[in-house]
């Protein structure tokens, strides 16, 4: 019986295209995951958090295979605190629907380290 | 709003750029895109004491504009249609890469442009802040704030925006700052 699989297949073609065309980042996924949780992506928000200067890389978690744990653990938990303050959202260190909706978001390449608090603990930030 | 570390800046009162005749797109003509970094350029030149010059010879140029995909070399590779749009270097360098991979808009509607059409004119206002030293921005207003959303455009200079370009070159003679889309007394406090 060819005609099903015939179909099949060219459905899960079309999916794959029309994913692989998507807004990069979809992390809708996990909104509201706690803090303690394991949760695949998570390691893919962390990748995002590391591209702008949120995550450092010796942050205990960057496995030497240059990978993320899916882990959602106390670093993470700072890290969208610090993202939330610098991208004006509510400060919450939580993966609520304005900060994951944010992240989904294209954006400018130039990291935000500049945005954050430098090693003598001095904002580079002219408010 | 903020600066690069070390608040670095030009020390020309010109800077001349130039527009990539090799990195560019098929389907938007040299003249599009020079009209609409003409613009972008000239908001910025309305409010502080630099002009702009559009030159041919792109080796020459101060600032360097180009679109560019994937991994182009310079550590910091685009990564296809949305996510990162395109990212600019601090004063001194000059580079400005945009992701060719992006549906760019020069029109000022979107209308009949897909649903992940980007405004060129947006991007280029927002990277030239950083060619100039601005970072980014915490006002979701303010033209360097991080994010855009396709089909949006945000090309006005906010007080945010330039409070912070004139702490670095000081004001344009000929600047009003009535012409902002806030009041001026917020800019005269900041």
């Amino acid at each position: 019986r060819n005609l099903p699989e015939e179909v099949e297949s060219t459905a899960k073609a079309t999916q794959v295209i029309q994913v692989s065309n998507n807004t990069w980042h979809d992390f809708s996924r996990l909104v509201d995951v706690q803090v303690g949780s394991h949760v695949s992506g998570v390691s893919e928000l962390k990748r995002y958090l590391h591209r702008f200067g949120y995550v450092n890389d010796d942050g205990g978690d960057h496995e030497s295979s240059g990978s993320f744990s899916d882990v959602f653990d106390g670093r993470l938990e700072s890290a969208i605190s610090l993202y939330q303050e610098n991208l004006g959202l509510p400060v919450t260190g939580r993966l609520d629907t304005s900060t994951v909706n944010l992240m989904s978001l294209p954006r400018c390449g130039v990291s935000d380290t500049h945005m954050i608090v430098n090693d003598e603990g001095i904002y580079t930030t002219a408010h | 709003y903020t600066y690069f570390n070390g608040k670095p800046k030009w020390n020309r009162d010109t800077l001349t750029y130039a527009i990539s005749k090799t990195h560019k797109l098929d389907y938007l003509t040299s003249e599009d895109v020079k009209t609409v970094f003409r613009r972008a350029f000239s908001q910025w030149a309305s409010v502080i004491p630099v002009s702009f010059e559009e030159i041919d010879d792109f080796t020459a140029a101060d600032l360097k504009i180009g679109f560019y995909t994937g991994d182009h070399g310079d550590g910091l590779p685009f990564d296809g249609v949305l996510g990162t749009l395109a990212h600019a270097f601090a004063p001194g360098n000059g580079r400005l890469h945009l992701d060719a991979s992006e549906t760019w808009v020069v029109a000022d509607d979107f209308k009949g442009s897909s649903d992940v059409a980007v405004d060129l004119e947006s991007v280029a206002t927002h990277e030239i802040g950083h060619l100039l030293g601005l970072g980014h921005s915490s006002q979701e207003s303010a033209v360097m704030y991080p994010s855009l959303r396709p089909r949006t455009k945000k090309v006005d200079l906010t007080v945010d925006d330039v409070a912070g370009v004139l702490k670095l070159y000081g004001p344009n003679p000929k600047l009003r700052l009535d012409s902002l889309t806030q009041s001026e007394d917020s800019i005269r406090n900041s």
